[in-house]
């Protein structure tokens, strides 16, 4: 479903390059459960936002469901994302001007679905990750760990076939953690295919597989448990 | 130096009333390292936010180096945050328009600090969080735990007399989260009071003492480790 070949993305800040991701390979197959840990800094949201098609490569090749994502435009590439791609951004990134629902609305509009239906279906979402009686609150109303899961239920609410999540349970607890990691393993064992950053072994521990990333490269990937 | 008594804190929307705090009694002394941990929406960030001068209580009284605080006026508020307190917060909130070290420099701008002294200050403040290769670097090139970081810089580079860190180390690998909670324990060991909201206990097994908070309550104290 996911291959990278050879990527490499850089920054130029002047006379400075910066190589923040050098020769990344990369396999991921559907209904895969991946988890990415690695330093501070070592490129994981990077590398993510390029899975994602959210940024492009400097060099080297993406190929998404088969399809080389340089050979596509703009516009294409935010038809896949709309489309098969559920993404929870490290920075929650929700509009501060809208509701919890109207946030995990979204993508549904875009997906063109009825209002009487993405109620319900956000509703439902919003339930699934403990918030049923934040429903109608304000970004600014909810803690921080409410809003890292009113970004979860945005990135399910559209049952997509991929699901990116940029350290999901950063600010929750344990208990409420696990509980978000549980509803991640239903999803992928429906299919849903799920890469997972964290810096946390017991979120790591709900994966297939792990990949560690540092200083741009991956460094070793623990196939301990089977695919 | 810090004493909360019947403190509550509560919302209205509308018709309907939330209580975020219920009744709090705390009180923690100058040179204390205290931990705060709970679930998520229990109400740790409002808490911290009154205990920082940020935010008033709905009713009961909360004394900062013995003055009240319901007697203080907005500015004077303002006076004791900008002398006192070093505060993290739960979302950063840097400024996107200034580098880290213009970030890190800010709070020695209110205190009236000179330009080359500032400079000296924040240059090392971030090199003590691990970053003295990112100075110039903008908050939107910098990763989530980056950007983290130079919230933590810009919270002790001014030497308060209290820190309080709202998920200092959230978006940090283990290795990182150690060096700052290490940073965290020399300031502590030189007399700095130190308030920690964390959902990992590693992170507050720093802490001379751990606090839980349950639906705005606190629910029980570990004095385990003696004070
Ligand atoms: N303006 C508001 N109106 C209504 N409710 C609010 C408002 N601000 C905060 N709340 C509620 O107060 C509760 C406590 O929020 P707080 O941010 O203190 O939680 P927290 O313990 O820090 O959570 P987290 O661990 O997720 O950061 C939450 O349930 C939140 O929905
Ligand atoms: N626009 C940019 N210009 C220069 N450097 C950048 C830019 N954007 C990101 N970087 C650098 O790229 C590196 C990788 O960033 P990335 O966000 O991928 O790290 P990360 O592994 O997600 O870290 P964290 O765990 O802290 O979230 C960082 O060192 C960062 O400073
Ligand atoms: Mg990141
Ligand atoms: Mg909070």
């Amino acid at each position: 479903m996911i291959k990278l070949e050879d990527v490499t993305k850089s920054y130029r800040n002047g006379k400075e390059t910066m190589d923040v991701l050098k020769n990344i390979n990369l396999e991921i197959r559907q209904g895969d459960f991946v988890a990415i840990m690695g330093p501070s800094g070592s490129g994981k949201s990077t590398l993510m936002n390029i899975i994602g098609c959210l940024d492009r490569p400097t060099s080297g090749a993406y190929y998404f469901e088969g399809k080389d994502i340089s050979s596509l435009d703009d516009q294409e590439l935010a038809k896949i994302r709309n489309k098969k791609i559920g993404f929870v951004f490290q920075q929650f990134h929700l509009l501060p001007r809208l509701s919890a629902l109207k946030n995990v609305e979204l993508p549904m509009i875009y997906a063109g679905i009825g209002k009487k239906q993405r109620d319900e279906l956000a509703k439902q979402a919003l339930i699934k990750v403990g918030l049923g009686d934040r429903i109608q609150h304000m970004p600014n109303e909810l803690s921080g760990g409410q809003k890292q899961r009113v970004a979860i239920a945005r990135a399910i609410v559209n049952n997509p076939k991929l699901i990116l999540a940029d350290e999901p349970t950063g600010a929750l607890d344990t208990k409420t953690s696990e509980a978000i990691m549980e509803q991640f393993t239903m999803l992928n064992k429906e299919g849903t295919t799920i890469i997972v950053v964290t810096h946390e072994h017991e979120v790591a521990q709900f994966a297939k597989r792990t990949i560690v990333v540092r200083d741009g490269e991956i460094l070793q990937e623990d196939l301990g448990r089977g695919s």
